[in-house]
This record gives C-alpha cells, structure tokens and sequence, in this order.
C-alpha cells in the first residue's frame, strides 16, 4: 500500500458517499444516471468475487463490502425508492453499446482465460466507460448540481491516483498490470473535459457546469 | 505472476 493508493481509495468511497447521501437527503436522483451506477454495482460485482475465494487484508474485504454494499442501495434508491425522481428521459445511453464490446474485450486480451480473472477483466474494461451514460446525462440536460460535481471529481481523482500508485508500484515493486493501466489511462481521460469545467467554473462560483 | 499481484488493489 502506498500513499497515491490509499488516497485513491479514500476519495473513491467520498464519491461513493457523497452521491449516495446526496440522494438520501434530497430524497431525490435528478440528474443522476442509474445506468451509470447499475454499471458500478456490475463492476463491482464482477471484480470482488473473490471475496468468496481469497482473504487479502481486513482492509481490503472491508472496502470491497462498503462498495458493494453502497453501489446497490444507491441502485436500489434510484430505481426503487426514488423511483418517481429518476429522470429517465435523460438517462438515455444505450449500456448494451459498453456491456457487449467489454465482454467480447475481456474474453479476448486477459491475464488468464478462467472465469475470476474474465470476470477481473470484464470489471476493469467496464469501470473505465462505466461514467458515460452520466456524462452523457449532463451533456443533455446541460446542467449538473453543484454535489453531482464533486460527486465526479472525486470519482476521477481515484483512478488518476491509481495511476500514480501504478508507476510508483512499477519503480519500487517493479510490478505492473498493463490490462488496469491501459483502462485506467482511458477512464482519467474521460473524465478531462468534465475536470477543466469542475476547475474552470468552480473557480467562477457558478453553481452548473454546463458541458459543451 | 504480476497478474495475482494486481489482485491486492480495489
């Protein structure tokens, strides 16, 4: 464990948590896309199943449950409790465009064709486009709530700082997964435009970013 | 191999 790991880690589950007790307390999802987070509950699903097989650190069953555990009672807010608030004119994204490409991905460039690690490599493939029905989202509505915003910043930050954990990883540990690093690389550049906004307009107090 | 060792990160 590294420090750009442990901080990536942490400003992933602030994400986590600021979305999910935005919408607790809102008691609303506007302007929250529940493909994206049925994609999450996915990612996480797939990639954590060896929560049943391998014991690595208190620390990492214990973050592997909360993601879990916060990714599906945010689905299930959305889609269940919140179900009148979901703007499901927006949330348009056509998911099986990103779920069918990363399966036929994850079964042809992997680490080793059995099940857990198609599964790994599905989740990590996934995670990295899993965001774009929410940006796509904004992109249509033209605007996002000032927490939806810090919501994607931290969700962005994570996966940069995992890439700084990688070449610290590849420098002193001399390991390296070119499967999570080439999607990391990708998912952090998705999340550009949207950080030059959350920088640019922040600065202006604007409380929406309207994306171009 | 590195593939395992992937496996200790979230």
């Amino acid at each position: 464990m590294n420090i750009f790991r442990l901080t990536g880690d942490l400003s992933h589950l602030a994400a986590i948590i600021i979305l999910l007790l935005k919408i607790w307390k809102t008691r609303s999802c506007a302007g929250i896309s529940g493909k994206s987070q049925v994609l999450f509950a996915l990612v996480f699903t797939t990639r954590y199943l060896d929560l049943l097989t391998s014991f690595i650190s208190l620390y990492n069953t214990t973050m592997k449950i909360i993601y879990i555990g916060c990714a599906y009672a945010t689905v299930y807010l959305i889609y269940m409790k919140f179900k009148a608030t979901y703007d499901g004119n927006h949330d348009t994204f056509r998911v099986e465009f990103l779920v069918v490409p990363v399966g036929g991905l994850a079964f042809l460039v992997n680490h080793d064709f059995s099940p857990l690690e198609i599964l790994w490599t599905f989740s990590i493939y996934l995670e990295s486009v899993a965001i774009l029905p929410q940006l796509f989202m904004i992109s249509k509505t033209g605007e996002a709530e000032t927490i939806t915003t810090h919501y994607l910043f931290f969700l962005g930050l994570y996966r940069a700082l995992y890439l700084i954990n990688w070449i610290w990883r590849f420098y002193f540990e001399g390991f390296f997964d070119m499967i999570a690093i080439v999607a990391g690389v990708v998912q952090t550049i998705l999340y550009c435009d949207f950080f030059y906004l959350y920088v640019t307009k922040g600065e202006s107090g604007s409380n929406k970013i309207n994306p171009a | 191999g590195t593939a395992n060792k992937t496996k200790d990160e979230l």
